[in-house]
Protein backbone atom coordinates (compact mmCIF):
# COMPACT_ATOMS: atom_id res chain seq x y z
CA UNK A 1 0.00 0.00 0.00
CA UNK A 2 2.71 2.14 1.28
CA UNK A 3 4.60 1.93 -2.48
CA UNK A 4 4.28 4.17 -4.78
CA UNK A 5 3.46 2.91 -8.00
CA UNK A 6 3.78 5.83 -10.64
CA UNK A 7 6.06 8.25 -11.08
CA UNK A 8 6.87 11.35 -13.03
CA UNK A 9 9.02 13.54 -14.35
CA UNK A 10 8.66 16.89 -16.62
CA UNK A 11 11.99 17.01 -18.04
CA UNK A 12 11.12 20.34 -19.84
CA UNK A 13 9.33 21.69 -16.58
CA UNK A 14 12.61 21.16 -14.62
CA UNK A 15 14.68 23.15 -17.53
CA UNK A 16 11.50 25.81 -17.39
CA UNK A 17 12.06 25.89 -13.56
CA UNK A 18 15.67 26.08 -13.80
CA UNK A 19 15.67 29.06 -15.92
CA UNK A 20 13.33 31.03 -14.02
CA UNK B 1 21.45 8.81 21.63
CA UNK B 2 20.64 5.19 20.21
CA UNK B 3 22.92 4.45 17.37
CA UNK B 4 23.72 1.90 15.26
CA UNK B 5 26.78 0.24 13.20
CA UNK B 6 26.81 0.95 9.36
CA UNK B 7 29.64 -0.56 7.81
CA UNK B 8 30.64 1.53 4.62
CA UNK B 9 32.78 -0.10 1.66
CA UNK B 10 34.63 2.28 -1.22
CA UNK B 11 36.67 0.80 -3.82
CA UNK B 12 39.53 1.22 -1.73
CA UNK B 13 38.81 1.24 1.96
CA UNK B 14 35.91 -0.20 4.35
CA UNK B 15 35.04 1.70 7.69
CA UNK B 16 32.65 1.67 10.69
CA UNK B 17 30.64 4.38 11.76
CA UNK B 18 28.12 4.56 14.77
CA UNK B 19 25.02 6.15 13.00
CA UNK B 20 22.18 7.58 14.95
CA UNK B 21 18.91 5.96 14.75
CA UNK B 22 17.16 9.41 13.39
CA UNK B 23 19.95 10.05 10.76
CA UNK B 24 18.73 10.68 7.39
CA UNK B 25 20.58 9.24 4.11
CA UNK B 26 22.11 12.73 4.01
CA UNK B 27 23.93 12.92 6.83
CA UNK B 28 25.33 9.67 6.81
CA UNK B 29 26.71 10.31 3.26
CA UNK B 30 27.88 13.84 4.44
CA UNK B 31 29.74 12.30 7.30
CA UNK B 32 31.28 9.43 4.71
CA UNK B 33 32.42 12.12 2.14
CA UNK B 34 33.88 14.36 5.09
CA UNK B 35 35.59 11.05 6.74
CA UNK B 36 37.06 10.52 2.93
CA UNK B 37 38.06 14.39 1.92
CA UNK B 38 35.50 14.46 -0.69
CA UNK B 39 34.21 17.78 -1.86
CA UNK B 40 32.94 16.82 -5.66
CA UNK B 41 30.23 14.72 -3.76
CA UNK B 42 27.44 15.23 -6.60
CA UNK B 43 28.74 12.42 -8.59
CA UNK B 44 28.59 9.63 -5.22
CA UNK B 45 25.84 7.88 -3.54
CA UNK B 46 25.43 4.98 -0.68
CA UNK B 47 24.36 1.79 -2.57
CA UNK B 48 22.76 -1.12 -1.49
CA UNK B 49 21.22 -4.26 -3.03
CA UNK B 50 17.92 -5.60 -2.37
CA UNK B 51 16.75 -8.27 -3.84
CA UNK B 52 19.00 -8.42 -6.91
CA UNK B 53 18.13 -4.74 -7.62
CA UNK B 54 20.70 -1.89 -6.34
CA UNK B 55 19.30 0.56 -4.71
CA UNK B 56 20.48 4.22 -3.74
CA UNK B 57 20.28 5.69 -0.17
CA UNK B 58 17.80 8.64 -0.27
CA UNK B 59 19.27 11.75 1.08
CA UNK B 60 15.95 12.98 2.60
CA UNK B 61 14.86 9.66 4.36
CA UNK B 62 15.93 8.36 7.48
CA UNK B 63 18.56 5.70 7.16
CA UNK B 64 16.63 2.97 8.38
CA UNK B 65 13.29 3.47 6.47
CA UNK B 66 15.18 1.95 3.80
CA UNK B 67 14.84 -1.07 2.42
CA UNK B 68 17.80 -2.49 3.84
CA UNK B 69 18.72 -5.17 6.26
CA UNK B 70 18.40 -4.23 9.45
CA UNK B 71 21.60 -6.89 10.73
CA UNK B 72 24.16 -5.17 12.06
CA UNK B 73 26.39 -3.71 10.46
CA UNK B 74 24.55 -2.14 8.50
CA UNK B 75 26.09 -1.91 5.33
CA UNK B 76 26.53 0.30 2.12
CA UNK B 77 28.96 0.76 -0.72
CA UNK B 78 30.00 4.01 -1.80
CA UNK B 79 29.92 4.45 -5.11
CA UNK B 80 29.77 7.08 -8.06
CA UNK B 81 25.86 6.90 -9.15
CA UNK B 82 26.52 9.22 -11.87
CA UNK B 83 29.41 9.76 -14.19
CA UNK B 84 29.93 13.15 -16.24
CA UNK B 85 30.08 13.82 -19.59
CA UNK B 86 33.64 14.97 -19.71
CA UNK B 87 35.43 13.21 -17.56
CA UNK B 88 38.90 15.26 -17.70
CA UNK B 89 37.05 18.78 -17.34
CA UNK B 90 34.77 17.57 -14.69
CA UNK B 91 36.04 15.03 -12.26
CA UNK B 92 38.70 18.12 -10.68
CA UNK B 93 40.01 16.68 -7.30
CA UNK B 94 42.27 13.34 -7.26
CA UNK B 95 40.51 11.48 -5.10
CA UNK B 96 37.11 11.97 -7.11
CA UNK B 97 39.68 10.96 -10.16
CA UNK B 98 40.84 7.89 -8.10
CA UNK B 99 37.66 6.58 -7.31
CA UNK B 100 35.98 6.82 -10.75
CA UNK B 101 39.18 5.08 -11.95
CA UNK B 102 39.00 2.56 -9.78
CA UNK B 103 35.44 1.97 -10.30
CA UNK B 104 35.19 2.06 -14.10
CA UNK B 105 38.38 -0.46 -13.87
CA UNK B 106 36.55 -2.67 -11.94
CA UNK B 107 33.35 -2.69 -13.70
CA UNK B 108 35.54 -3.24 -16.99
CA UNK B 109 37.29 -6.08 -15.52
CA UNK B 110 33.83 -7.55 -14.31
CA UNK B 111 32.42 -6.88 -17.97
CA UNK B 112 29.95 -5.05 -16.06
CA UNK B 113 30.69 -2.20 -18.84
CA UNK B 114 31.43 -3.55 -22.42
CA UNK B 115 35.07 -2.67 -23.33
CA UNK B 116 36.42 -3.24 -27.08
CA UNK B 117 39.23 -5.36 -26.65
CA UNK B 118 41.98 -2.76 -28.24
CA UNK B 119 40.54 -0.20 -25.49
CA UNK B 120 40.84 -2.32 -22.94
CA UNK B 121 44.44 -2.96 -23.70
CA UNK B 122 44.93 0.89 -23.90
CA UNK B 123 43.43 1.05 -20.56
CA UNK B 124 45.35 -1.63 -18.87
CA UNK B 125 48.42 0.10 -20.29
CA UNK B 126 47.06 3.18 -18.65
CA UNK B 127 46.47 1.68 -15.24
CA UNK B 128 50.16 0.30 -15.29
CA UNK B 129 51.16 3.69 -15.91
CA UNK B 130 49.75 5.18 -13.61
CA UNK B 131 49.91 1.94 -10.56
CA UNK B 132 54.19 2.07 -11.70
CA UNK B 133 55.21 5.30 -13.34
CA UNK B 134 57.14 5.49 -17.09
CA UNK B 135 58.05 2.22 -18.00
CA UNK B 136 62.08 1.78 -17.00
CA UNK B 137 63.26 -1.70 -19.24
CA UNK B 138 65.92 -1.83 -16.09
CA UNK B 139 63.39 -1.97 -13.41
CA UNK B 140 60.18 -3.54 -15.16
CA UNK B 141 61.31 -6.98 -15.66
CA UNK B 142 59.63 -9.38 -18.09
CA UNK B 143 56.64 -10.89 -15.88
CA UNK B 144 56.35 -7.86 -13.44
CA UNK B 145 52.67 -7.46 -14.77
CA UNK B 146 51.62 -11.33 -14.30
CA UNK B 147 49.89 -10.92 -10.65
CA UNK B 148 48.14 -7.41 -12.09
CA UNK B 149 44.60 -7.93 -13.18
CA UNK B 150 44.04 -5.81 -16.21
CA UNK B 151 42.13 -7.11 -18.71
CA UNK B 152 38.47 -8.85 -18.68
CA UNK B 153 38.22 -12.52 -19.05
CA UNK B 154 36.92 -12.31 -22.55
CA UNK B 155 39.36 -10.23 -23.73
CA UNK B 156 42.28 -12.64 -21.85
CA UNK B 157 41.67 -15.41 -24.30
CA UNK B 158 44.66 -17.20 -25.14
CA UNK B 159 44.61 -16.67 -28.83
CA UNK B 160 44.46 -12.79 -28.03
CA UNK B 161 48.04 -11.44 -28.17
CA UNK B 162 47.35 -9.29 -25.29
CA UNK B 163 50.21 -9.61 -23.35
CA UNK B 164 52.74 -8.63 -26.55
CA UNK B 165 50.08 -5.52 -26.81
CA UNK B 166 50.79 -3.75 -23.31
CA UNK B 167 54.37 -5.03 -23.68
CA UNK B 168 54.39 -2.54 -27.04
CA UNK B 169 52.21 -0.15 -26.11
CA UNK B 170 54.32 0.63 -22.46
CA UNK B 171 57.81 1.87 -23.95
CA UNK B 172 56.01 3.26 -27.38
CA UNK B 173 52.63 4.99 -26.16
CA UNK B 174 53.67 5.57 -22.88
CA UNK B 175 56.17 8.33 -21.95
CA UNK B 176 55.90 11.49 -20.57
CA UNK B 177 54.31 14.27 -21.32
CA UNK B 178 53.09 12.32 -24.90
CA UNK B 179 49.45 10.66 -25.26
CA UNK B 180 47.55 10.57 -22.12
CA UNK B 181 50.56 10.63 -19.19
CA UNK B 182 49.61 13.48 -16.31
CA UNK B 183 46.25 14.78 -15.19
CA UNK B 184 42.91 13.51 -15.99
CA UNK B 185 44.31 10.19 -17.40
CA UNK B 186 42.78 7.98 -15.09
CA UNK B 187 38.96 8.73 -15.44
CA UNK B 188 39.31 8.58 -18.92
CA UNK B 189 38.69 5.16 -18.74
CA UNK B 190 34.80 6.28 -18.57
CA UNK B 191 34.80 7.82 -21.45
CA UNK B 192 36.87 5.27 -23.44
CA UNK B 193 34.34 2.20 -22.08
CA UNK B 194 30.67 2.79 -22.13
CA UNK B 195 30.49 6.65 -21.30
CA UNK B 196 29.21 5.44 -17.88
CA UNK B 197 25.94 4.48 -18.59
CA UNK B 198 23.55 1.98 -16.37
CA UNK B 199 22.24 -0.51 -18.25
CA UNK B 200 18.92 -2.44 -17.21
CA UNK B 201 16.94 -4.52 -19.19
CA UNK B 202 13.06 -3.60 -20.50
CA UNK B 203 11.33 -5.58 -22.87
CA UNK B 204 9.47 -3.60 -25.12
CA UNK B 205 5.73 -4.81 -25.60
CA UNK B 206 6.18 -7.58 -28.18
CA UNK B 207 8.99 -9.16 -25.75
CA UNK B 208 11.75 -8.64 -27.96
CA UNK B 209 14.98 -8.09 -25.14
CA UNK B 210 16.45 -4.60 -25.39
CA UNK B 211 18.87 -2.04 -22.96
CA UNK B 212 17.92 0.94 -21.59
CA UNK B 213 20.91 2.77 -20.95
CA UNK B 214 20.64 6.42 -18.73
CA UNK B 215 23.88 8.64 -19.04
CA UNK B 216 25.06 12.22 -18.98
CA UNK B 217 23.27 12.87 -22.01
CA UNK B 218 19.76 10.82 -22.36
CA UNK B 219 18.43 7.44 -22.52
CA UNK B 220 19.15 5.33 -24.92
CA UNK B 221 18.12 2.01 -26.33
CA UNK B 222 20.22 -0.79 -27.54
CA UNK B 223 19.70 -4.35 -28.96
CA UNK B 224 21.40 -6.64 -26.54
CA UNK B 225 23.67 -7.93 -29.63
CA UNK B 226 25.22 -4.01 -29.32
CA UNK B 227 25.97 -2.46 -26.92
CA UNK B 228 28.12 0.06 -28.06
CA UNK B 229 25.74 1.76 -30.66
CA UNK B 230 22.01 2.79 -29.48
CA UNK B 231 19.42 1.72 -31.86
CA UNK B 232 17.31 4.66 -30.56
CA UNK B 233 18.78 7.86 -28.50
CA UNK B 234 16.62 10.51 -26.72
CA UNK B 235 18.92 13.43 -25.73
CA UNK B 236 17.54 15.39 -22.86
CA UNK B 237 16.63 18.50 -24.25
CA UNK B 238 14.27 16.20 -26.83
CA UNK B 239 12.26 14.51 -23.60
CA UNK B 240 9.02 16.25 -22.53
CA UNK B 241 8.51 13.68 -19.79
CA UNK B 242 9.31 10.46 -18.49
CA UNK B 243 7.24 8.50 -15.98
CA UNK B 244 5.94 5.04 -15.12
CA UNK B 245 2.91 2.85 -13.64
CA UNK B 246 3.83 -0.35 -12.18
CA UNK B 247 5.99 -1.70 -14.97
CA UNK B 248 5.02 0.30 -17.12
CA UNK B 249 7.76 2.86 -18.12
CA UNK B 250 7.02 5.69 -20.94
CA UNK B 251 9.19 8.24 -22.77
CA UNK B 252 7.50 11.65 -23.96
CA UNK B 253 9.27 13.29 -26.87
CA UNK B 254 9.26 17.20 -26.96
CA UNK B 255 8.53 16.77 -30.45
CA UNK B 256 4.53 15.50 -31.20
CA UNK B 257 5.55 13.84 -34.61
CA UNK B 258 7.87 11.07 -32.64
CA UNK B 259 6.02 8.38 -31.67
CA UNK B 260 5.75 8.05 -27.61
CA UNK B 261 8.45 5.09 -26.45
CA UNK B 262 6.75 1.98 -23.97
CA UNK B 263 8.69 -1.00 -22.68
CA UNK B 264 7.95 -3.13 -20.06
CA UNK B 265 10.40 -3.72 -16.83
CA UNK B 266 10.74 -7.07 -14.94
CA UNK B 267 9.79 -5.24 -11.95
CA UNK B 268 8.19 -1.90 -10.53
CA UNK B 269 11.76 -1.67 -8.23
CA UNK B 270 13.76 -1.33 -11.66
CA UNK B 271 11.70 1.56 -13.32
CA UNK B 272 11.99 3.44 -9.62
CA UNK B 273 15.69 3.41 -10.20
CA UNK B 274 15.72 4.16 -13.62
CA UNK B 275 13.52 7.31 -12.94
CA UNK B 276 15.99 8.15 -10.14
CA UNK B 277 18.97 8.18 -12.31
CA UNK B 278 16.77 10.31 -14.79
CA UNK B 279 16.46 13.05 -12.59
CA UNK B 280 20.03 13.03 -10.99
CA UNK B 281 21.26 13.04 -14.34
CA UNK B 282 19.09 15.56 -15.84
CA UNK B 283 19.91 17.63 -12.93
CA UNK B 284 23.72 17.49 -13.54
CA UNK B 285 23.42 18.19 -16.94
CA UNK B 286 21.46 21.50 -16.17
CA UNK B 287 24.09 22.36 -13.84
CA UNK B 288 27.12 21.99 -16.17
CA UNK B 289 24.95 24.12 -18.29
CA UNK B 290 24.82 27.12 -15.29
CA UNK B 291 28.15 28.63 -14.33
CA UNK B 292 30.20 26.74 -11.91
CA UNK B 293 29.56 27.23 -8.46
CA UNK B 294 32.01 29.10 -6.21
CA UNK B 295 33.33 25.81 -4.55
CA UNK B 296 33.94 24.70 -8.00
CA UNK B 297 35.61 27.56 -9.36
CA UNK B 298 37.96 27.29 -6.30
CA UNK B 299 38.41 23.67 -6.59
CA UNK B 300 39.48 24.12 -10.33
CA UNK B 301 41.80 26.95 -9.32
CA UNK B 302 43.58 24.69 -6.90
CA UNK B 303 43.84 21.95 -9.15
CA UNK B 304 45.19 24.21 -12.15
CA UNK B 305 48.12 25.33 -9.22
Amino acid sequence: WHQRRRGNYGVQAAWRRLRR
Amino acid sequence: PKTFTVRIVTMDAEMEFNCEMKWKGKDLFDLVCRTLGLRETWFFGLQYTIKDTVAWLKTDKKVLDHDVSKEEPVTFHFLAKFYPENAEEELVQEITQHLFFLQVKKQILDEKIYCPPEASVLLASYAVQAKYGDYDPSVHKRGFLAQEELLPKRVRHPMFPVWGGIATEGPEGITEGRGPAGRGRKPRASAAADGGRSLSNPQNKKGTELLLGVDALGLHIYDPENRLTPKISFPWNEIRNISYSDKEFTIKPLDKKIDVFKFNSSKLRVNKLILQLCIGNHDLFMRRRKADSLEVQQMKAQARE
